[in-house]
Formats: structure tokens, C-alpha cells, sequence
């Protein structure tokens, strides 16, 4: 996956991180101290898609039938996550009681082409 | 991409540096809001007393709880830390405890584990065994109370002991009321309530004791409302 730049074109995984401090959410979030909100970006042209190892989506799937077929859609590939991880939180809720939970699918760690 | 600046899909012009940060900050505080199931973030009012914060963090570290119920079921846990108050007159008076459960309501909480810690001082005389008693109660002042749960402890030195309350609390959080009233009463045949928060060596001018505020954990899992509506074959 491609960890993109200043500068865009295909593909790859944006790095976003928030401090809760800079938020002024720290006084209710215990742990982490922040959020990685990355998120996928850019183009996927038709040589890419399916790349790297998205084949699996259902997606991909009917698309490269239809290439294979010759059928010239419209259709286009999308750039998405492929890999995502649970971020595991710890907070005050609004009884004061402390709530530790595994948030799943929240932290994308790498992007590509459907 | 294309040679018009901004968003193709939608014909938005592009957004300069500072107001794009400031869209995605609004999105990942919606995006943790609506995971955490809150419409809003928590009002903090007060705050825990970060000795027993720490206390609690520490046992529900110490894997006691979690490790014994993997969380990968889309369960989570709570610690709720109880407002006490001596129930009675000493020296037969009891540990009053109240827990608030507000989020919980309505929301099909199945308890798989939930225990309630209590701290409990050495009468100073030699190891010796005591009988502890928690009660769920009504309001303060209502002297119905019902026994939850009956055991010997071996008081070697002050120490944290642990009650299970997996049933009552799930039967508490089903009938959906707002606040768990319990009492705690441990004692030496008849003698003073060695659970009590008076008395012990640290405790503040106001007779609470930071370093040894009972607390509650609970292992829960959110009922899906899929199993209850589940069709079976014959």
C-alpha cells in the first residue's frame, strides 16, 4: 500500500492523526491520547485495479469478469482500505463510569484498488 | 484528478489546508461519537479521584476480568465507582453503595462477568475470619434489602476483595432503574463493619476514603436484536 505524498495521483493511504488534547477531548477520553484517522485517496486506472490483493471483494470480482469478457463499462476502480484495525478506548461516560472498549474497524492501516 | 481543481463528485471547490483539517477533525469526532454509540461527548462534572482511578485500572489490568472473557465478541467493560454513605448507626451500621447505570438503558446489556470490590481493614488483631455480607437495597432509608451474596474472608492485613454479582446486576439492568443500591457489611461477631470507609487510617476530612472507593466492573455485551427475532427451521 502506498502512503501518499503532497502530491496525489494513484492510490495510496493518507496519514491523519487527531490529539484528543487539541480537541479538548482529553478530559473524557482516558486512552489513547489520540486517533489515527487515516484514510485511502486517489485514482485507481483500470491496470490497477484489483491491486494490491482487494480481489477478494465482490466488486473486484464482477469487474475483472468483465474485463475478462471484454465488456468496456463504464465501470471504475475505487481506491479503499484493505487493511483496518480495532482502536481500543477507555472513557468517562456521562455516569463518570469508565468504559473500555475495542472499537473495531477504525484505524485503516493500508489502501487499494478494488 | 482531471484539470478542474476540487472535488469531481460532488463540484465543491477545494478546501485550503486549514479548512480541510478542521472538516476532517469535525468527521473523526462523528465518526468516534456515533462507534461509542453517544450523541454527544460526556459532560465530565467532577472528577474521579485518580488514586482510585488508578486502583481500578490497575485490577482491571491485572486481568482478572479480562482475560477470563475474550473481548473480541463486541463486548466491552464498565468500572463504576460508587458514592457511599454509612447506612445505620456504627457500630452496627452498613456501607451504603449507589451505581449509576444511565447509558445501559435500552440497549439489551447482557452481563457475562461483573464483580464488585470492596476494601476491606484489618481489625489490627491476628489473621482472623470475618463474614461479609452485600445486600442489594432500596433507597436510602428504605430497610428492605435482600442478601445477594455470603462469604468467609481471611483477613490477613487491609486488603481488596472481590463479590461476584453477575446475576443481580443483570437482573438490575433489566428491569432498567437508574441507580444500584447495595450494602456491604463486614464483620467479626458482631463487631464494627471492617468494610466501612470511617475509621481508616487515610481517609479525607470528609470521612471518604479516595484510596479505597469500591468500585464495580462488568464484562457486558450488547444483546443483537437479530437473535431474538431469529427464524429457526423445523
Amino acid at each position: 500500500s502506498l502512503r501518499c505524498g503532497d502530491d496525489v495521483t494513484v492510490c495510496c493511504k493518507r496519514d491523519f492523526y487527531i490529539k484528543f488534547k487539541d480537541i479538548q477531548w482529553q478530559d473524557w477520553i482516558i486512552a489513547p491520547e489520540g486517533y489515527h484517522m487515516n484514510y485511502c485517496m486517489g485514482q485507481c486506472p483500470q491496470h490497477l485495479s484489483g491491486s494490491p490483493g482487494i480481489a477478494s471483494s465482490f466488486h473486484a470480482t464482477v469487474f475483472s469478469q468483465l474485463k475478462i469478457n471484454g465488456i468496456n463499462t463504464a465501470v471504475t476502480s475505487c481506491c479503499v482500505p484493505t487493511e483496518r484495525r480495532p482502536l481500543s478506548m477507555m472513557y468517562f461516560n456521562s455516569q463518570h463510569n469508565i468504559v473500555k472498549m475495542d472499537v473495531p474497524d477504525m484505524i485503516v492501516d493500508s489502501c487499494g484498488c478494488t | 484528478g482531471g484539470d478542474s481543481p476540487g472535488c469531481v463528485s460532488c463540484g465543491l471547490p477545494a478546501l485550503d489546508k486549514e479548512a480541510e483539517d478542521r472538516l476532517m477533525i469535525e468527521v473523526a469526532k462523528q465518526q468516534i461519537l456515533s462507534k461509542l454509540h453517544l450523541k454527544e461527548r460526556p459532560n465530565i462534572t467532577h472528577t474521579i479521584p485518580r488514586v482510585a482511578l488508578l486502583t481500578a485500572l490497575r485490577k482491571l489490568q491485572a486481568g482478572r476480568v479480562s482475560n477470563t472473557i475474550p473481548t473480541k465478541d463486541h463486548g466491552y467493560e464498565i468500572v463504576s465507582f460508587a458514592e457511599t454513605e454509612e447506612r445505620g448507626i456504627a457500630p452496627n451500621a452498613s456501607l451504603g453503595l449507589t451505581f449509576q447505570f444511565l447509558q445501559e438503558h435500552g440497549q439489551n446489556i447482557q452481563v457475562l462477568q461483573s464483580s464488585l470490590w470492596v476494601y476491606a481493614r484489618s481489625s489490627g488483631l491476628d489473621p482472623h475470619r470475618i463474614r461479609a455480607q452485600v445486600f442489594l437495597s432500596g433507597l436510602p432509608g428504605d430497610s428492605n434489602r435482600t442478601l445477594l451474596v455470603e462469604k468467609t474472608l481471611d483477613i490477613q492485613e487491609s486488603n481488596w476483595h472481590t463479590f461476584t454479582i453477575t446475576r443481580p446486576l443483570q437482573a438490575f439492568l433489566d428491569r432498567e432503574h437508574s441507580h444500584l443500591h447495595l450494602e456491604v457489611s463486614c464483620r467479626e461477631d458482631g463487631g464494627e463493619n471492617l468494610c466501612s470507609l470511617q475509621g481508616s487510617s487515610s481517609s479525607s476530612s470528609s470521612g471518604d476514603n479516595p484510596h479505597h472507593q469500591p468500585f464495580l466492573v462488568a464484562k457486558v455485551r450488547q444483546h443483537d436484536d437479530q437473535s431474538k427475532h431469529s427464524l429457526r427451521k423445523r
